[in-house]
């Protein structure tokens, strides 16, 4: 099966 | 002071429609050049980015940047309350606590206002900027919307494999298996039923399909969806709005 990854694992915090 | 109104409220209406099941609340920003809306949902899974630029509107000004901080459902229920013809005005003050929401009646001599009380929303948002793209993918919004919900019934996985002159779908579950393969194709007396294909890199990539449900309520803003796919990385889905954009960026499944 797959694991979900989240968006913070690509994208910074301003 | 911001005062927008658009030609027709069902603009709007497709917008919150296309967003408030993904996130409940967001911040409106409001400037000289327009609204832009960043939000994530709760699960930080998908993250949708809004522009509606000025040209937008039938008439527009904000004269200072404010920051309208808006619960969804209820906008949605207020904006439901209009017909999808009548002008939509909204406006709000600059320290205002209300958004002010107006429909004109195109025939009849009828005016309807709202308000909506807005939110003090703590919004911490993602830096996404310019992402590199190895594919993108062109195609009716229809028929993208058609294949995530035909694939749904196979697998909360959706994996796009795409190649140079083909895009393939599918879906591996316990009842069994899916594939829809499309190819590039011109039409010139219809060109919203085309579908472009470039790429750069092959791309393998799965993709959860009850978000893919969510993204797939913007069907209705554009004929046409455009998908950039970058290898491990999260997928751009594009709704061109007639002046802006409606986007989702959603992060992708990877094997365990």
């Amino acid at each position: 099966s797959k694991k979900q990854s989240s968006l913070a694992q690509f994208f910074g915090k301003t | 002071m911001l005062e927008g109104k658009f030609e027709e409220a069902s603009l709007l209406k497709k917008i919150v429609e296309a967003m408030k099941d993904c996130v409940s609340s967001c911040n409106f920003n409001c400037t000289e050049n327009g609204i832009s809306v960043q939000a994530v949902d709760n699960s930080r899974v998908l993250l949708i980015s809004l522009l509606i630029e000025k040209d937008t509107f039938e008439e527009y000004r904000c004269d200072r940047n404010i920051t309208l901080g808006v619960g969804l459902g209820s906008l949605s229920k207020i904006i439901g309350n209009g017909a999808n013809s009548d002008y939509l005005t909204i406006s709000a003050d600059d320290d205002a606590d209300k958004l002010n929401i107006i429909f004109e009646d195109k025939v009849k001599d009828k005016i309807s206002e709202y308000n909506l009380k807005l939110l003090d929303i703590d919004a911490d948002l993602l830096d996404v900027g310019p992402m590199d793209t190895d594919a993108t993918i062109t195609l009716p919004s229809a028929d993208f919307a058609k294949i995530c919900k035909d694939m749904k019934v196979l697998s909360e996985s959706l994996q796009i494999i795409v190649t140079k002159d083909s895009a393939l779908f599918q879906s591996v579950g316990d009842i069994g298996t899916g594939n829809i393969v499309i190819r590039p194709k011109t039409d010139i007396d219809h060109p919203e039923e085309s579908v472009t294909i470039s790429l750069d890199k092959p791309i393998d990539l799965s993709f959860g399909s009850k978000y893919l449900s969510d993204i797939i309520k913007a069907t209705s803003l554009s004929q046409k969806v455009t998908i950039k796919l970058t290898d491990q990385s999260p997928g751009v889905f594009e709704y061109k709005l007639p002046s802006g954009y409606l986007r989702f960026y959603l992060a992708p499944k990877f094997d365990e």
